[in-house]
């Protein structure tokens, strides 16, 4: 469950990141 | 939704947003991007944390479609004009007072929000020197005259 975790919480935060790019038309 | 304690250094900025949904919904967007992005720095990882700032960024989203048609939403360029100008009006409305020996909690306030919008401004990129001395003055400025009508004194 460790590594299933921290796998979400990392794609999530690159979701969260990519998110925010697109926001500000940086992508 | 409750801010997480691990974020509480942007919660100033989330209720300044708040404050101005109505009154200037681009002040209210920028107060939020900033705290979009520096949440993301302090924690992005424990799950209360993702979850508020997940919502965060849906708040952000919904915003930028509503404001879309704004300039000042979608040429960052205007929108840093339109945060400097209104952090330093806020300033120059606070240091008038201080100057004229008017102390209340308006002026506070403004002192406080006018250094709260100057962090917003590094959204945009580096502080420049001139912001970066009235952002600590303002800020340093709110806390002195709180703290001297808090014990009953005069300001000098």
């Amino acid at each position: 469950t460790g590594s299933v975790g921290t796998s979400v919480a990392s794609a999530e935060q690159d979701e969260l990141s990519q998110r925010l790019a697109k926001l500000r038309d940086q992508i | 939704m409750a801010l997480p304690a691990q974020l509480k250094a942007i919660q100033h900025h989330l209720r300044t947003a708040q404050e101005h949904d109505k009154r200037d919904p681009v002040v209210a967007y920028y107060c939020r991007l900033y705290a979009m992005q520096t949440g993301m720095k302090l924690d992005s990882k424990t799950p209360e944390c993702r979850k508020f700032l997940v919502k965060l960024m849906d708040q952000l989203e919904t915003m930028k479609k509503e404001l879309g048609d704004n300039d000042s939403i979608n040429q960052e360029v205007v929108g840093n004009a339109h945060i400097e100008n209104y952090a330093l009006k806020m300033f120059l409305y606070a240091d008038n007072e201080d100057r004229a020996g008017r102390f209340h909690k308006n002026m506070i306030k403004s002192f406080y929000s006018a250094s709260l919008l100057l962090d917003v401004l590094s959204v945009f990129g580096e502080l420049s020197e001139e912001n970066i001395q009235h952002r600590k003055y303002a800020r340093w400025k709110a806390t002195y005259i709180h703290n001297c009508l808090k014990n009953g004194e005069t300001p000098q």
